[in-house]
């Protein structure tokens, strides 16, 4: 599920 | 971009600030983990090495070079300041934090979300970020008293996390398919190490007392 999304946390 | 990700990057922020301010303003770093810095300083470099290959947003750029600056600053402070460097409680700041290193990058080589070295060493940077403040909690409790801006230091960095844990809750219910259970359970972890101090914190500030941890 989490592939398709970025890492986008800091 | 959700309030309770962006309070918890501003407190972030903010406990990094306070610490710069000690540091410059006291031109002293007693009381500062230089251990606890340096942890943080390889969670950054070890977190951002998308820096130079995935652009996400000018805000998470900057940010990201913030925090990697920042933290290279006061490690470096502390290491090589002439000033600074001689108030560094280097007997008070025994913790072993090479065996933190060695824990968490096992963990990392364990639990992962893909096997590449990009994502190891993402889910170590979590890891590490989640025990990296021990050394200075130890260092607290060993030297009793602790000095006002050190307190707010650690305070904000509690807080930090805590908007953090409000942020994935808040993505959970609002983003279908929000699932980040390293980066969740760490935080967890993480933000339960600071319970005791945000407990002695809230009595300190509500006796309007010195804040004293137990040895």
């Amino acid at each position: 599920a989490l592939n398709g999304q970025t890492k986008d946390e800091l | 971009m959700n309030i309770f990700r962006l309070a918890g990057d501003m407190t972030h922020l903010i406990s990094i600030l306070v610490l710069l301010l000690k540091i410059y303003a006291t031109k002293s770093c007693s009381g500062i983990s230089l251990k606890t810095q340096e942890l943080y300083a390889l969670v950054f470099l070890t977190r951002y090495l998308d820096l130079l290959t995935d652009f996400i947003s000018i805000y998470n750029t900057v940010m990201k070079l913030v925090f990697i600056g920042s933290s290279l600053a006061i490690v470096w402070c502390m290491r090589r300041h002439r000033v600074v460097r001689r108030s560094y409680d280097k007997e008070l700041d025994t913790f072993r934090h090479y065996f933190l290193i060695a824990a968490t990058f096992a963990l990392a080589v364990l639990v992962y979300e893909k096997f590449t070295f990009r994502e190891i060493l993402w889910a170590f940077s979590i890891y590490l970020e989640a025990v990296a403040i021990l050394p200075q909690l130890v260092m607290l409790q060993r030297s009793g008293n602790v000095d006002n801006l050190t307190g707010k230091y650690v305070f904000f960095l509690g807080a930090y996390r805590a908007f953090y844990i409000l942020n994935w809750i808040y993505r959970y219910f609002t983003e279908a398919r929000f699932t980040r259970w390293i980066a969740c359970v760490s935080g967890l972890v993480q933000t339960a190490l600071y319970a005791d101090f945000f407990y002695y914190y809230f009595i300190s500030w509500k006796n309007n007392a010195k804040l004293k941890l137990p040895a």
